[in-house]
């Protein structure tokens, strides 16, 4: 039997304290430990890797400490758009979604289009039909929407060129 | 950016990454977390891997089937594949981190960043930690 194991990461700074809020550190390793908490359990329980991934990653895409799901970035139009794959190492079989607006969970939406297909890959509103369709959650995309990303929007639009693109991971 | 890599008790390997992208995106920009091969791949020959960076340049080095692909085609171990992608995709001017997991249980991680959001944990241990001297 081989010892099961996860990681995670919660993306890629280029900025101590990028945020302008000192409790950031703490929510954001709080964070980290119950994505932790929700891929082990089902770890722990002998359950696949496949259901550790999309449970820890859907308690981050939560999570607004993090540039997913809720408390992403915006784009240069002060909206938020989602990418998310997923992939299966036992068959290879993988899902893939871009440019989401409305569904709640993008990496739960990945998985669906792994398990049922048709496609691997879908992006733009069409995949927030299909999500729809498929009884996946939508929501307005304001849900998504933190004040203090809309505070770096403005910063990075002020810096224009010379802004550092993964200054917030 | 957010992901995930784990091995299960059969051996099995699977990876997530999910994004908001960067700030300030325009065009409809896709960077490398859903492109499968750039900032996702699993595979039970090798190894699962989830990206974070400039998402760029992960797309041109193929980074998570590139670690992959050094292990199952080069025999490089998991955190030798993992180091030597960063490498390669320092020397065409990306910066960023990987997290992966293998079959046999061994997890590895590496960033050029100050920073990475990242964490672990098997039934023996855990840790999280955010700035590269933490």
């Amino acid at each position: 039997m081989t010892k099961w194991r996860i990681v995670i990461h919660g993306g890629a700074g280029s900025e101590r304290i990028a945020h302008h809020d000192p409790t950031h550190e703490a929510r954001a390793l709080a964070g980290l430990n119950a994505a932790l908490d929700a891929g082990a359990a089902i770890l722990a329980d002998g359950g696949s890797a496949v259901d550790a991934v999309e449970a820890a990653a859907r308690v981050l895409e939560e999570d607004p400490c993090f540039n997913a799901g809720r408390g992403s970035v915006l784009t240069e139009d002060g909206v938020v758009e989602l990418d998310a794959a997923i992939m299966d190492g036992r068959d290879r079989r993988a899902g893939a979604v871009a440019g989401l607006r409305t569904t709640r969970a993008p990496v739960t939406l990945a998985r669906r289009l792994m398990e049922q297909g048709p496609h691997v890959f879908l992006a733009g509103v069409a995949a927030d039909r299909f999500a729809a369709k498929a009884g996946i959650e939508q929501v307005g995309n304001d849900f998504f929407v933190l004040p203090e990303r809309r505070r770096q929007l403005e910063e990075a639009l002020a810096a224009g060129n010379d802004a550092d693109p993964i200054k917030y991971g | 950016t957010i992901g995930a890599v784990a091995v299960d008790t059969h051996g099995h390997v699977a990876a997530a990454t999910s994004t908001g992208g960067i700030t300030a995106k325009r065009w409809g920009r896709i960077g490398d977390s859903p492109l499968i091969g750039a900032g996702t791949y699993a595979d039970d020959r090798a190894a699962a891997v989830s990206a974070t960076g400039s998402g760029e340049y992960f797309i041109r080095a193929v980074a998570a089937h590139e670690l992959a692909a050094r292990m199952r085609l080069g025999g490089e171990t998991l955190q030798q594949a993992l180091d030597g992608v960063l490498a390669d995709l320092e020397g065409i001017g990306g910066k960023g981190g990987l997290i992966a997991v293998a079959p046999d249980g061994e997890a590895a991680w590496g960033f050029t960043t100050p920073a990475m959001y990242r964490g672990m944990a098997s039934a023996d241990d855990r840790c999280v930690a955010i700035y590269a001297e933490d």
